[in-house]
């Protein structure tokens, strides 16, 4: 079944952001978004997904350009967030198939999940919305993936 | 500084499944969302953020009635995903604001974590866009939080 896929989209300039163990209660995203926008960080995506034992890990991305003042004011936190690490990387590139009225893209993620397996790619985040999927991955795949994906999704001909 | 936000939605047709302590290696991602497309199963968010020594967390939505049958999909799964824990929840209700053009949307996920963390309301999962920060939180909260919410971004009067 033919997938309808609008278009696929990438990004270099993303910084990723991680911060790890953090407590999973109330304020917490607070304490680090509070910080940040009064640092005038322009954040793109954040991702958190529920944690264990309650705490959780929450990794968003900045503009290459905001990654040392974002990492610097975070720091700054430490003890208000009480995070355990923080990780930072610019080696990333957003990866988005943006798909046409997807309610179910079940079908477009497996796609997209299935070709970058199959190049050995690993997913380091996901980020859903309703016509869009994002990823996160290792920048030195970024002609690989976007071939790939163009391939698979028929887009090759246009 | 008035935030431009187009409006608030919300959603209680969730079901929340997590899927905790699967490897983060290439492949892993494709054997979870493999089954559930041959499943049929609708998947709404899809959230992933970084892992930590080897391992991640991945935390899905689907519509209720798909709830069952994800899971009995996952369960089967187990050996083939590698999962350590699988937690399932219907208790939850999705609330997305919806911007107008986000790029720097750091100061409207601010405003929408504070306001939550001022009433106690722990958020569960995030999951942004370009023009959508969505958070999953307990239903009971659905209208404390959009009453909140409303208010906090001026949206009362109209
Ligand atoms: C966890 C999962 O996303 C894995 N990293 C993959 O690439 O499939
Ligand atoms: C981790 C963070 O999202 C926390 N649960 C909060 O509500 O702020």
């Amino acid at each position: 079944e033919k997938q309808v896929v609008a278009g696929i989209a990438y990004s270099r300039d993303e910084a990723k952001i991680s911060v790890r163990g953090i407590p999973d209660r109330p304020g917490i995203a607070a304490a680090i978004f509070g910080p940040l926008t009064a640092a005038h960080v322009n954040i793109d995506m954040i991702v958190q997904s529920t944690g264990t034992d309650g705490l959780t890990n929450m990794t968003f991305t900045v503009g290459c350009v905001d990654q040392a003042r974002a990492v610097a004011v975070l720091e700054e936190q430490q003890d208000h967030i009480q995070y355990a690490e923080l990780h930072t990387s610019r080696d990333v590139v957003k990866i988005s198939v943006v798909g046409v009225g997807m309610r179910s893209h079940t079908g477009i993620a497996n796609t997209m999940f299935r070709t970058l397996a199959e190049r050995g790619i690993n997913i380091q985040v996901i980020s859903t919305s309703e016509i869009k999927i994002s990823v996160l991955i290792d920048a030195e795949y970024t002609e690989l993936a976007m071939r790939a994906l163009h391939t698979a999704y028929g887009l090759d001909a246009r």
